[in-house]
């Protein structure tokens, strides 16, 4: 593993930490999208079915347990919470979810590398999680007030995929024959929608404001 | 060819 990668994972694990400080501590959700929430579970649900039966390393299996319970963990406290759920901004996460599943779903059936049933599942985790963050972004942009704990989670989200690229950039000049054209290409359209979030996020960093996303 | 199921990314 490179320090690229484990940078990546650890952003991302820093990423869902923040949300669930957020959550458990304030009791609070607003400005988190339900919608993207709900999609990561469906991604890590999808990608991880082999958890208990492929064996990679004790870091993965519990970096696996980690992002799944994780994910649900949020999913139930947003939906079932008593104070939680109270803070949920509903009419403004209004994203629908068969716009983004639907394709993907197809695209993976189309565009994979061998059809199998994993492997199609997989290939669907990786193009659902290019776009899972798409309902959060809208949202944000609907949001007058983005708070700092919103702000961080999804700056934290992008850093994790940039990282990733940087790995996937370091690997190819390391590893013999290691070429994932899937991989790449949903992990690169993934980063770049994060370009317009972290060009307002720098902004307000630089000029100490608040963030706030143009309508 | 290296199969996806044994990818080692999270």
């Amino acid at each position: 593993m490179n320090i690229f990668r484990l940078a990546g994972d650890m952003t991302h694990l820093a990423s869902v930490l923040v949300l669930l400080l957020k959550i458990h501590t304030i009791k609070s959700c607003a400005g988190i999208s339900l919608k993207t929430q709900e999609l990561y579970a469906l991604v890590f649900a999808s990608r991880y079915l082999d958890i208990f039966t492929h064996y990679v390393s004790f870091y993965n299996t519990v970096m696996k347990l980690i992002f799944l319970g994780s994910a649900f963990s949020i999913v139930w406290y947003i939906r079932r919470h008593k104070l939680v759920r109270r803070s949920y901004d509903k009419d403004h996460d209004t994203f629908r979810h068969y716009f983004i599943v639907l394709p993907c779903l197809i695209l993976a059936l189309l565009i994979h590398e061998k059809f199998t049933f994993r492997v199609v599942m997989w290939t669907f985790s990786l193009y659902l999680e290019a776009v899972a963050i798409l309902p959060q972004l809208v949202l944000l942009q609907r949001t007058r007030n983005i708070d700092n704990l919103t702000g961080q989670y999804v700056f934290l989200l992008g850093a994790y995929r940039a990282l990733y690229i940087l790995n996937w950039v370091y690997r190819y000049f390391t590893e013999p024959h290691y070429v994932h054209w899937i991989t790449w290409i949903s992990g690169l359209i993934q980063t770049l929608l994060y370009a317009d979030f972290f060009y307002y996020y720098f902004q307000s960093w630089k000029n100490n404001v608040k963030l706030e996303l143009p309508a | 060819k290296e199969h996806p199921q044994s990818h080692d990314e999270l």
